[in-house]
């Protein structure tokens, strides 16, 4: 049975849509059907695997307002085994037509339920907030990967974000549940980086995924070629880092 | 009379906290009066401008929803000059408890109107979205200073960006415009880095400001000691840029 999974902190610019990318490209390289979700309105997922958010076709924005079926909206990729459901800006409209609608926080949930049989990995990027988006991407999966930048501001929005998993899981969703942490943009030299480290091992020990993401600037550059690292770096930092998270990720199932 | 200005980009991570905390810090050593608003629940300004975001006293949160008057809400910091509204994580539901109510893209508007005689500077921080808080910022001020991370996703989002701006504009509030763009963490390594800046530069002629803040690890630093770069590391590059960017800024007055 397929695995469903959020990437989601709410805190900006901490690398969700690079993690999402290129765990999903590594999964696929191992051979794993993934299909990667974009929820959010800057359609950057879209773009970093190769898609144009303005071609026609359909987009999750047809699938959870129009009620398009998923299976017309899945794009493929240049890669074997990996495909998209891509974003459109028009997203950025769903949260207020999804606000009058019944039951409107599991939309996406009902939306994606035939695609777990078919695929082993649904991977979904969520925009940075904790609005009706993210609470849909929550419903809708059993398990939250959060990717934490070695940062300070990092550690100050983990309270809110873990209050608001909980109370996913307490409300609507029972079977949701932290798989790990993963810790981002890491850059050696400079001890903020390191201190960070520390704090997120300490405060959420045993959550804290053994890959660290280290800052490397192909990373930054491979979503200008609409390729993940594994196709435009395949032996940089960033795409070793990915496929030792992959594995992980693979390996790591039902830590409860 | 004094001049309201929204840090607004709803890309995540580009720069907009550390823009507000250190233009206005730095606004206030050249003697101006300047507040900052922390529009965003995740709360990073009240941290990196030296206040506790659990301490009790009045938030943004109190004055947007339960309407406590805007000088009962001012804290002041270390810095002369420099005082703060800050947020509260309860910020998070105001978005629900906004939809509600009458006028509700004017409710911060309404709330600060009696500041801005009293101050040089109003400089609210916004979330990365395009969600009614930053709506409530937009219509509260006449000028927009959207920092732009030198990364490839930062064009992505710009048009969508500039696209609320004008429809805002539009309907509520005609005085409202663009005073300047501001390319963030430049790494003069990076051939993305300055692919970034010309393409910017080209884009947006005669809106971007000629500072340039480079990446610094002081800058990131700096918010864990709860100060503003000018304080924590007043001869560093990214101090020496905020300074130079405050003296833009405070020439650069009704472009249009
Ligand atoms: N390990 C890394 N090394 C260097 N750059 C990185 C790394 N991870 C991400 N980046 C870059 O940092 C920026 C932010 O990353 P990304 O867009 O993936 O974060 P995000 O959490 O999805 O942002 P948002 O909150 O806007 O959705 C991007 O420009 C990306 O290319
Ligand atoms: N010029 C810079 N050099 C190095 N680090 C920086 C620089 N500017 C900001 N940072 C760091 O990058 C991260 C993102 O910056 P910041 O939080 O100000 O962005 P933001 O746009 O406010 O994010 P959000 O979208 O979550 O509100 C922070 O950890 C900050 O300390
Ligand atoms: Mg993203
Ligand atoms: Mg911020």
């Amino acid at each position: 049975l397929g695995r469903r999974i959020a990437i989601a902190n709410q805190k900006g610019g901490v690398g969700k849509t690079t993690t999402v990318v290129n765990l999903g490209a590594a999964l696929a390289e191992m051979g794993r059907e993934v299909v990667v979700v974009d929820l959010d309105p800057q359609a950057n997922a879209t773009t970093a695997i190769g898609l144009d958010p303005r071609s026609p076709g359909n987009t999750v924005y047809d699938m959870l307002v129009q009620k398009v079926p998923v299976r017309e909206c899945l794009s493929i990729t240049e890669q074997e085994h990996l495909c998209c459901i891509p974003s459109h800006l028009d997203l950025a409209g769903a949260e207020v037509e999804l606000v009058s609608m019944l039951a409107r926080e599991s939309q996406l949930s009902t939306a994606l339920e035939s695609l777990t049989h078919l695929y082993d990995y649904v991977l979904i990027d969520c925009p940075p907030s904790l609005g009706l988006l993210t609470i849909n991407a929550l419903v809708a999966v059993t398990e939250v990967i959060t990717p934490i930048q070695c940062e300070y501001f990092a550690l100050e929005g983990l309270g809110a974000l873990i209050q608001n998993v909980n109370l996913v899981k307490q409300r609507v969703n029972p079977s949701l549940d932290f798989t790990g942490f993963v810790l981002t943009m890491f850059d050696p030299r400079t001890n903020l980086s390191t201190q960070v480290v520390n704090e997120v091992r300490n405060h959420l020990a045993g959550k804290v995924f053994n890959t660290i993401v280290p800052r490397s600037v192909r990373l930054s550059e491979a979503p200008s070629f609409g390729q993940p690292i594994g196709v435009y770096s395949p032996t940089s930092r960033g795409a070793i880092a990915y496929r030792d998270l992959a594995l992980e990720v693979d390996q790591r199932y039902d830590t409860t």
